[in-house]
């Protein structure tokens, strides 16, 4: 299921902090 | 100023604060077997940060599902393991009645960050890969 490990990644990714 | 691989040794809050400290703790944990936990905790917060309205329903219940079959569906993966039964029924009977709250994975991510201050993140504060770090 390859749309929903990108719909994952995308929201792991949202949640992350913010590079300096 | 405190060099950033000091403060990750504060609180695991402080670790998960910082993209260097994130990488290096997953880096960790990937020989652990273990990533999924921080994968799975950094999915609930996106999912959180969603806001429930019209225009995006439709991806709130892809996703909400999405992390629902990696995570919590497969009963031997390691976040289904340290998530209580209870947690898991909750969240599949929201799943199963469509009833998508931005706060359904709120408990199990909870769990899943009990088990990493107690177990994971001291064990990476004492592991080879931390202390080559720093």
């Amino acid at each position: 299921l390859n749309s929903d490990e990108d719909l994952l990644q995308r929201c792991i990714g949202s949640a992350m902090p913010k590079r300096q | 100023p405190t060099p950033p691989y000091l403060k990750w040794a504060e609180s695991l809050h402080s670790l998960l604060d910082d993209q260097d400290g994130i990488n290096l703790f997953r880096t960790f944990l990937k020989q652990e077997d273990s990533a999924d936990l921080l994968d799975f905790w950094f999915a609930c917060s996106g999912f959180r940060k969603l806001e429930p309205c019209d225009s995006n329903e439709e991806k709130r219940l892809k996703l909400a599902k999405a992390i629902y079959r990696k995570y919590i569906l497969d009963n031997n993966g390691i976040v289904s393991r340290q998530t209580k039964p209870a947690t898991k029924s909750f969240i599949k009977d929201c799943i199963m009645k469509q009833h998508i709250d931005p706060a359904m994975f709120d408990q199990a991510q909870t769990e899943v960050q009990s088990m990493m201050e107690d177990n994971t993140y001291p064990l990476f504060l004492k592991s080879d890969i931390y202390l080559e770090y720093t």
